[in-house]
């Protein structure tokens, strides 16, 4: 598969949505 | 109550490169006479010895073996039931002397945990839930996570067992607006845990923080996809599925597994690989377990077929013997065995 394919990638994803998600 | 074996097992050829291998080591025989329906590997601790055991569960009564010399196996103790019966045995990593399981007709009306008593040493249950509940799984760090209730009060809640096993605390997480169906872990991500839900979605959990971190739609292709196995690698998310769902199809064979990969930023998603059946073989996900790089299936054919995820390719397959059909299969959790049952209690294990 392309990665292209899946938009901006971010090697700290699992903080960067905790930080955004609702708490 | 113990039966020891030592042969080969028949393994049909398969379109590999690298076959597996699967070598019957042992055998044993659930005594009750009500039908098999699961079995596990565990670690028991018994006058100061940690020994890897093996749990079966019929209908009304789940047993724990406790390894002899050359691979022959003694029932050390039998929990019984008498009002809803087995489902399946639900291990909790990191606990010792206690396994849970979950009881009920179709679907799971009760949780129990299954221990001794540390002063006779009788077998003891202990209720940990009952209602409506949809999915059950034993978590790293000695939890438990539940799905329960319907839409309007659809509950997910993680239950923390202390060192030995008691006093445990509760967690819930933010439920999705819809049925969680499977969950698994994320393999080295410890507060990270995903969800497959009735809608076809994979949602993402802060075990932490009991926040809902994303909810991901998955390709239309198949419904009601079961989570395997999920790991992290370059900011995405790997994913391992079944699909018992899924219909036979000539030009793509059946895939019984397939790996997706997801950006959990921008939820984007895409197959990666499609594990199929050899030519020749027909059948449906039934059944299965993940563990590492290797993949076990049931197939509705009563056959079992076991996968190298990385290769990706079957590596090897299991045709029913004798004239009976495999029911389940479980990776065991103490070392690298395969375990095999039959619903007339025969427990069959393999390294592989």
């Amino acid at each position: 598969c392309n990665k292209a394919d899946l938009g901006p990638i971010s090697l700290n994803w699992f903080d960067e949505l905790s930080s955004e998600a609702p708490p | 109550h113990s039966i020891e074996q030592t042969e080969i097992a028949d393994l049909p050829a398969c379109d590999s490169l690298n076959p597996g291998y699967l070598q019957l080591v042992s055998k044993l025989k659930n005594p009750s006479g009500s039908c098999s329906v699961d079995v596990s590997a565990m670690w028991w601790e018994r006058a100061g010895l940690k020994e890897p055991c093996i749990i079966t569960a019929c209908e009304y009564a789940v047993s724990l073996w406790k390894p002899l010399d050359t691979w022959q196996w003694k029932n050390i103790y039998t929990w019984h039931f008498t009002e809803v019966p087995v489902l399946q045995i639900v291990p909790v990593p990191d606990v010792c002397n206690l396994v849970c399981v979950a009881l009920g007709n179709l679907e799971i009306r009760e949780i129990r945990a299954l221990f001794c008593s540390p002063d006779d040493g009788s077998e003891k249950q202990l209720l940990l839930k009952s209602g409506n509940i949809k999915a059950v799984l034993g978590l790293t760090k000695r939890r438990l996570v539940n799905s329960s209730g319907t839409l309007c009060d659809h509950q997910v809640e993680i239950m923390t067992f202390a060192e030995d096993g008691g006093n445990k605390e509760k967690q819930f997480l933010m439920p999705p607006e819809e049925t969680v169906l499977t969950f698994a872990e994320v393999q080295g991500m410890q507060e990270a845990l995903l969800g497959t839900t009735v809608m076809n979605n994979i949602v993402i959990w802060n075990l932490k923080t009991g926040q809902l971190l994303k909810k991901m739609h998955i390709d239309d292709s198949y419904q009601a996809s079961v989570c395997h196995k999920a790991y992290s690698e370059m900011g995405l998310l790997f994913v391992v599925l079944s699909h018992p769902c899924a219909k036979e199809s000539e030009s793509l064979g059946s895939p019984v597994f397939q790996l997706i990969v997801i950006n959990p930023k921008t939820t984007l998603n895409v197959g990666v690989m499609l594990y199929c059946l050899p030519q020749g073989q027909a059948g449906r996900f039934l059944e299965g377990d993940v563990k590492d790089h290797c993949a076990a299936a049931v197939l509705t054919s009563g056959a079992i077929a076991i996968w190298d995820l990385l290769l990706g390719h079957c590596t090897a397959f299991l045709p029913p013997v004798p004239d009976q059909n495999w029911s389940f299969v479980k990776w065991s959790g103490t070392d690298s065995h395969l375990l095999a049952g039959q619903k007339d209690g025969n427990i069959f294990i393999y390294r592989y």
